[in-house]
Parts: C-alpha cells; structure tokens; sequence
C-alpha cells in the first residue's frame, strides 16, 4: 500500500 | 558498513577534504556519503586529487587480511591502476602487502541543498539499529512519527502490528543514552525496512544517530566518526 519512491525526484544530478 | 548497499565506489582523495565518497545504490532510493578527514589518519599525504575506483567486496576481502592490532598503510600513485594496502604489526616483524586493482567506474552524482529540517533525532545508536532489525520481521516499512514530546516507530504487517515509543531524556553520567527531540514541525514519515537495516550497519561506528527528518522529503541518517561522518539520504515512502 505504500510506494517508494526515488531520490533522483528530490535531488539533482550534478 | 557500506558494502551491502553498493559494490562499486569511487573514493575521492584531496589534501584538504580527505577522503570523500558519494555512492547512491541501484535502486537510487538510498545514497550514502562517506567523509573522512585527514586528521583521521595518523599521516595522511595526497599530492594531487585523486579518484579511486573500488569493488567494495573486493576492498573488504582484503582488509580482513589485516589484524586488527595492525598498521594499515594504503598507498596509490599519481595516476593509479592499483591500490597498494601494507599491514605492519608494532614491532615492525611482520608485514604483509597487498594490491588491490582500482575500476573505472562512471556513477551519478547528485548534488544535495542544504535542506530545511522539521525535525531532528538523536538516539543511542544501538537502539535505532534494535527498532529497525525488530520492526523488519513485522512489516517492510516503518513509519516514523515526531512530535515534540516523543518519537514513534510504527510498523504494520500481516501478521499484526508494532511499536516503539521513546520520549526524550539527558542521562547526565552517559550523554550518548539520551534521547534529543528538536521540532520545528511533526512529522510522520514511511521508509522501507529493508533500507534502514542497511543504515544500522553503521551502528558500531558511532554511539549515537542523528536522525533528520523533513516532511515529504528524504530523510538523513548522520552517524559521526571521530573526524568526519557517514550519511545517508533515505528516499520515503508514500502512500498508494
């Protein structure tokens, strides 16, 4: 019932 | 502490910062950031900065070639193919040398603003690890509630459900017992237990955890080294 979700949604690639 | 996470790493190397990693594991929920300051080191030299590429696996099986008691020399040049490892023991009677070949190895790099936090968290460290290695035989995720007077970690599974309440408290003869809330704001956050118990590996690292917590966002897992840290960014869970 959850969903993970992606650190590349909160952070940018440098 | 690193290396069931991620496998390949590449350890930057600066006179001034030390040794620095950021390894984030293929699933990209959670990132690791390893620092560790020169002054870790009873001599630590680097001429130039350097990036060295390691199989993490690879790097463990020979460290575990070491006696704890030993010195351990790590040495590369300039533009290195290998890592060269030397354990000495105090007398200096027997020594033992190893080479370790360095990887190419192209990985995403995320930069992270310094965030706006609603809460912060610092327990024993060895309580956390109990908490996430429990509540993982409950359910696969935890979810971590903050209010001002206590944090609760709260699991659901098939089986039934769970948790565990701590309210803050100083223990003034061992301060690393105690139990720090500051708030800014509640906050109630869902990880997967699979991750955290991939944190508390870290756990014999550093007496305490140091946990921030930020609605909707990541969340920071701090455990401090003597001179430096080991960081991880966990990636939450939301509902379906």
């Amino acid at each position: 019932k959850y969903k993970q979700s992606s650190l590349l949604s909160f952070f940018t690639n440098s | 502490s690193i290396k069931d996470s991620v496998k390949l790493c590449n350890f930057n190397c600066s006179q001034s910062q030390g040794i620095t990693v950021q390894a984030i594991d293929d699933s990209r929920v959670l990132l690791i950031a390893l620092k560790i300051d020169a002054g870790s080191f009873q001599e630590f030299r680097c001429d130039k900065d350097l990036v060295l590429g390691l199989d993490l696996e690879s790097l463990s099986k020979i460290l575990k070639q070491g006696n704890n008691e030993e010195y351990l020399t790590l040495m590369a040049e300039d533009s290195p193919d290998n890592l060269m490892a030397v354990f000495e023991d105090k007398k200096k009677d027997r020594i033992s040398e190893f080479s370790l070949k360095l990887m190419d190895i192209d990985s995403d790099v995320l930069t992270i603003d310094d965030m706006e936090t609603d809460c912060t968290i610092t327990l024993p460290a060895y309580e956390f690890a109990k908490i996430a290695k429990d509540m993982k035989t409950l359910s696969e995720s935890l979810k971590i509630v903050v209010t001002k007077d206590s944090v609760k970690f709260n699991a659901e599974g098939q089986i039934g459900t769970g948790s565990v309440i701590l309210k803050p408290h100083t223990d003034m003869d061992k301060p690393e017992e105690s139990v720090k809330i500051e708030l800014n704001s509640p906050v109630a956050l869902t990880f997967g237990a699979k991750y955290l118990n991939d944190i508390v590996k870290a756990t014999s690292l550093s007496s305490t955890v140091t946990i921030k917590l930020t609605d909707k966002s990541p969340a920071l897992f701090e455990y401090k080294l003597p001179s430096g840290y080991l960081r991880y960014y966990l990636a939450p869970k939301f509902d379906d």
